[in-house]
């Protein structure tokens, strides 16, 4: 077990994962029997935040009944986009109401924003071709889009995300066991001065946050810098539930009791552990994202599932 | 491994914690229910209007969308054969077919209770040809629904509406 | 097809298709 054999035998399990990667399809990560909830654009955005919610997800793909065309997918993006044009036009509450999802694109160019681009791809393509696309395009998930064969109208038949392909990798690549390397020797954190908060932040000054650094989370620090909380972009959904804005005048503490109690904490580190251990977690828990603290409980970096995905693409 | 929950980010945790500093809000804030109202699923749609009525209700929703039938005979008045233009912004090329076919049966589940199914039954062109000769049934594999599901959004909220 | 309860003037129809060798229920959520 000298550094030396562990750094080799890390080296080899990452080509071994890729070579898995590129050996499979999006379409094997696909469970036998699947369910895929698709929202028509001329959808209320308040109606769609209820569907998400009722059925415990966090993004839908759009479907453009006029043109019978896939209309990109539906994500917290979306909704703190929302949020920032109505913070900054109070007066507008009467259109935000009556939004329509096919205005979303709309509000986008009212505040600024570039469209999120999520790409796509077919399902019988390499999935390691699927994860290259969807670390191109910034988005943590990828719609799997084929043609119907009478018609050639596209079918959307599923949509990727990181963590399901992490998952599937943590699932069936034995050689992550191999992977034995500290975090900290792999250059793979991002460290240095994250954006960050404290408990008494204004919720809507974290919500600009996010944008303004294109991440899906800000740790939330003490007086002394010890972590204590993460404030996520999907919290949001949670904070405008029933196409109410009334809460952006809250603490970022304060947003964040509305979270739902089974939510399963937010998941640290330190720079000793290795991937090995990361990817067992993966695998057991709903995990998106690793806070990486000293001993002290100081927060130093952040692993996010991006960051170990282009490890396994492109690195070794 | 050091990897780990951070305590003080469990809601239970982070609620106690914030109403020890006494914050206002706090108390008025509620955590999302975590139970979801189960969405209850039906086959098709279920009346108990007189048979009869049903059909009746079920043509006229189909006429006012602008749908086609074809006459029923004797033996299967309770089917309808439905031909409806799929009229799309999408610029219709000739060899794309725009015609969808359904198929809307009634059922009789027991006394006084009927359940109206919609079956999706392949495409046509407007020209007339049938749609491009579809591998068979079992090997046709990639077929969007969505359509099919969006017209019969169409006809159920014409029957909503109308009833 | 299958159809949901219309509920907040929100209607869901759903119907299995398969795909290659995987089913999918796909579920579309429309306004009334």
């Amino acid at each position: 077990n000298t550094p030396e054999a562990i750094a080799i035998e890390q080296k080899l399990a990452v080509q071994s994962i890729r070579k898995f990667l590129e050996s499979k399809t999006s379409y094997d990560v696909l469970p036998v029997s699947y369910r895929l909830i698709v929202m028509d654009t001329s959808l209320l955005v308040k109606k769609s935040l209820n569907i998400l919610l009722q059925n415990n997800i966090v993004s839908a793909p759009l479907w453009d009944s006029r043109t019978s065309r896939f209309a990109g997918l539906l994500t917290s993006s979306d909704f703190i986009n929302v949020i920032q044009y109505y913070f900054s036009n109070p007066d507008k509450f009467e259109l935000v109401d009556k939004l329509q999802l096919d205005g979303l694109r709309d509000v986008e160019r009212a505040i600024g924003v570039r469209p999120l681009d999520t790409g796509s791809i077919h399902p019988f393509k390499p999935l390691y071709d699927a994860c290259c696309k969807m670390l191109e395009s910034r988005s943590r998930r990828i719609p799997l889009i084929d043609q119907d064969e009478e018609t050639r109208r596209e079918i959307v038949v599923s949509v990727l995300t990181q963590y399901r392909i992490l998952k599937f990798v943590a699932l069936n690549c034995r050689e992550t066991r191999y992977l034995k390397r500290p975090i900290g020797e792999l250059g793979i954190i991002t460290e240095g001065d994250l954006l960050r908060c404290d408990m008494h932040t204004p919720v809507i000054d974290v919500i600009q946050l996010l944008t303004q650094g294109g991440v899906s989370s800000i740790p939330i620090v003490d007086e002394h810098g010890k972590l204590v909380n993460v404030y996520e972009a999907v919290d949001v959904l949670g904070l405008i539930k029933g196409g109410i804005y009334n809460d952006l005048s809250l603490s970022v503490g304060e947003a964040l009791m509305r979270r739902s109690d089974d939510f399963e904490g937010v998941y640290t580190c330190t720079q000793n552990d290795k991937l090995v251990t990361i990817m067992d977690t993966i695998r057991k828990s709903r995990v998106h994202r690793f806070f990486v603290v000293n001993e002290e409980g100081y927060l130093t970096g952040v692993l996010t599932l991006s960051d170990i995905l282009k490890y396994i693409l492109f690195e070794e | 491994s050091t990897i780990a929950i951070l305590p003080s980010s469990l809601p239970q945790i982070h609620r106690a914690n914030m109403l020890a500093e006494g914050s206002s809000a706090a108390t008025k804030i509620s955590p999302l229910s975590t139970k979801k109202s189960k969405t209850r699923w039906h086959f098709g749609i279920r009346s108990r209007s007189y048979p009869l009525d049903v059909m009746g209700e079920i043509y006229l929703a189909l006429k006012n969308l602008g749908a086609e039938w074809a006459r029923p005979s004797e033996e299967d008045l309770w089917i309808i054969r439905v031909r409806w233009k799929y009229d799309c912004k999408q610029p219709s090329t000739d060899n794309i077919p725009d015609l969808m076919k359904m198929v809307i049966q009634l059922f009789q589940i027991e006394a006084n209770n009927y359940l109206v199914d919609f079956k999706f039954d392949g495409w046509e062109t407007s020209q007339g040809g049938s749609a491009t000769p579809s591998s068979n049934e079992d090997e046709m594999s990639t077929f969007s629904a969505y359509p099919f599901l969006h017209l019969t959004t169409k006809l159920i909220m014409e029957l909503a509406v109308n009833s | 097809l299958a159809t949901s309860s219309i509920k907040h003037n929100t209607l869901c129809v759903a119907s299995i298709v398969r795909y290659k060798r995987k089913y999918a229920t796909q579920m579309l959520y429309a306004p009334l």
